[in-house]
């Protein structure tokens, strides 16, 4: 079942970056995420490039398939439509932008084909 | 007021790579 949207997409939601310092979810940048990840000991920046959307099997959701890092490992998704993810260097886009923003509040861009997303990974499980 | 760790907002966690 598509993964539902948590509460801190809401607009006005507080954000603790890595670093103790504390935005507003509207308000976060791509430094934001690579400067947290940069102080994090566990986790490590990564991009996913989108590289299919489909409709998903559940009303109002979509899959969407993810090409992530230099391995180019596949990872497929299925969310709800206004679910956000944030571009590199252009901020949080969804499927559904106008849904996302009469539901949250959270201005958004179109997520599409070939955009590069903020996604983590673990440092190492070695 | 709730506040959330940066990283909740990343939907996913990618499979691991070697470095």
């Amino acid at each position: 079942s598509p993964v539902a949207l948590p509460p801190f997409f809401m607009r006005g939601s507080i954000i603790q970056l890595a670093d103790g310092e504390l935005k507003r979810v509207e308000d976060l940048k791509t430094e934001d995420f690579i400067q947290s990840a940069e102080i994090s000991s566990e986790l490590k920046i990564d991009s996913s490039t989108v590289e299919r959307i489909d409709t998903g099997q559940s009303p109002n959701a979509v899959l969407i398939q993810f090409s992530v890092g230099e391995l180019k490992a596949q990872v497929c998704v299925e969310v709800l439509v206004e679910y956000p993810f944030f571009v590199f260097g252009q901020g949080w886009s969804s499927c559904c932008p106008d849904r996302t923003t009469q539901l949250f509040e959270l201005s958004c861009a179109k997520l599409c084909v070939g955009d590069v997303c903020v996604s983590l990974t673990l440092r190492s499980l070695r | 007021v709730p506040v959330f760790p940066w990283h909740s907002l990343v939907p996913f966690l990618a499979p691991t790579q070697s470095d």
